[in-house]
């Protein structure tokens, strides 16, 4: 409850037409940004629990999911650091229909220059197919981010449950190298 | 010659081989179902002044006032490279280094998609400016698009009319045509005597925005701006968010689809609920192998 007071605050202060459309002094500005972040903080508590539950009631052993709330400019401390074993992805889908959304995490590369070779796996069993893109280069120079990651790897959640969890299985492994899908550069020419 | 041609299940897409501009979209799953499209990152120079009469009314947090009446074209010839997988194919299209986008589309989806970079938007020559994001496109839409409101009604907006008042000679011929676009705007053509055959572009946003048809078969939605004059509406500052002291990027998606006018409709109205409704993701580590975890 205390959780879903904050996102309550942060809904009823961000409405005011000043945080929508930006209308507002930069200090105040920011304070909409720390309300937010709270709310999305507090919203993170609530996914855990409610994942931590939903696993046990399969009997299926507790995890400790770290959200990456800083994947809109592709950094993520987890993925980035797990450069060998296996994770989990759990991915929540609150619409009320199936959905099939692309879900995409940054890595880093390896000191032999390549990522780690990933192997994903569905709630099924099957292996899901992904690639390994090298990030746009406007990405790596974003002012403010904080990551060494120079790819990431893509995939689709094929028919997430309505408002329902899937989990993928990833196992990440260095033992051989990652092929990386190339940027090839077009050869645009006004001349022509 | 015919240019750069990327395809997936339901679109040909060609780029321009003189630019790099996406030069035409086309419905491979539906006949005649096809449009010149020329997507480009523009910039509109900020209004200056210091409020103390109409025709020093400055661009700011409230007011969008352009200084020219239409917009600045940025560097003509793009740098485009594309990366190609077993799930999605991205083109890059670098315009200048505060301005670029990603087109991504999966090779089984209706929906393409412009994932934009804008910012910082430089300021060194001591003008604000307002960056879109600009369609053309040959749809014959007869000075009419639409916007949505709050997600749910369409609203027709035509150009330079209003339904309840005479618009008067006074106001400026892009503001006066730029609306508000909470989640979706689209122009189409205007002759529909044969719903399949007339063409309908949606653009789907991530975000509120400002945007509008300023000419027939155009769709620009202002993605990004930066000014430095208060516009005396009182917030007291100028719209210069100045983070990392270089000005603020931001990264954001315009989600885009062509498709006949009979057929849009189910399209957008599905995809943008995914975008309100986007799935949450988490990770955590786990000692079982995969056959253990199942």
């Amino acid at each position: 409850e205390a959780e879903l007071n904050l996102m309550r605050e942060a809904l009823g202060i961000n409405q005011h037409h000043d945080a929508v459309t930006g209308t507002a002094k930069q200090h105040v500005t920011d304070d909409y940004y720390r309300i937010l972040h709270n709310a999305n903080v507090a919203g993170w508590k609530i996914f855990e629990a409610a994942a931590n539950s939903a696993s046990a009631v399969n009997g299926a052993p507790k995890l400790a999911y770290s959200p990456c709330p800083r994947l809109n400019i592709s950094e993520c401390a987890f993925t980035e650091s797990t450069t060998s074993g296996n994770f989990i992805i759990t991915v929540y889908n609150p619409l009320g229909r199936p959905q099939s959304p692309l879900i995409v995490f940054p890595v880093v590369a390896l000191e032999n220059g390549s990522p780690p070779t990933y192997v994903i796996t569905d709630p099924e069993g099957n292996t899901v197919p992904h690639d390994v893109f090298p990030l746009p280069q406007p990405i790596l120079v974003l002012p403010g981010r904080n990551s060494n990651a120079e790819y990431q790897v893509h995939f689709v959640a094929r028919d997430l449950p309505p408002v329902g969890f899937a989990s993928y299985h990833v196992s990440v492994s260095t033992a051989r190298k990652n092929r990386v899908k190339r940027e090839v550069k077009l050869k645009v020419n006004r001349s022509k | 010659k015919q240019g750069f041609v990327f395809e997936n299940d339901f679109y040909v897409i060609t780029l321009d081989s003189a630019t790099g501009h996406v030069s035409s979209i086309e419905r491979k799953d539906q006949p005649g179902i096809s449009a010149s499209v020329r997507q480009e990152f523009m910039f509109y120079n900020g209004m200056r002044g210091f409020n103390q009469n109409f025709s020093d009314r400055a661009s700011g947090a409230y007011i969008f006032r352009p200084e020219s009446q239409a917009p600045l074209t940025m560097r003509d010839q793009l740098d485009v490279s594309f990366v190609a997988g077993d799930v999605l194919t991205e083109i890059r299209a670098y315009t200048e280094d505060w301005a670029s986008h990603v087109i991504r589309f999966r090779s089984d989806s209706e929906v393409l998609e412009s994932e934009w970079i804008a910012g910082p938007i430089p300021i060194d020559d001591g003008v604000g400016k307002e960056l879109i994001s600009r369609f053309v496109t040959d749809i014959r839409n007869g000075a009419k698009f639409y916007t949505d409101s709050n997600g749910k009604l369409t609203e027709p907006r035509t150009r330079d009319y209003r339904p309840t008042f005479e618009l008067g000679d006074d106001t400026e011929a892009v503001s006066r045509n730029y609306y508000p676009v909470l989640s979706r705007s689209y122009i189409r053509d205007e002759d529909q005597s044969d719903p399949n055959l007339s063409r309908q572009l949606t653009i789907l946003t991530d975000r509120a925005q400002g945007g509008g048809s300023i000419v027939d078969g155009a769709l620009e939605l202002m993605v990004h701006r930066r000014l430095l004059y208060d516009d005396a509406f009182g917030v007291g500052e100028a719209l210069n968010e100045s983070a990392f002291g270089t000005g603020l990027v931001a990264r954001g998606l315009h989600k885009f689809i062509l498709t006949s006018v009979s057929n849009a409709a189910k399209l957008y109205r599905a995809e943008e609920v995914k975008d309100i409704m986007r799935p949450l993701y988490a990770f955590a580590p786990t000692s079982l192998s995969a056959k253990k975890w199942l």
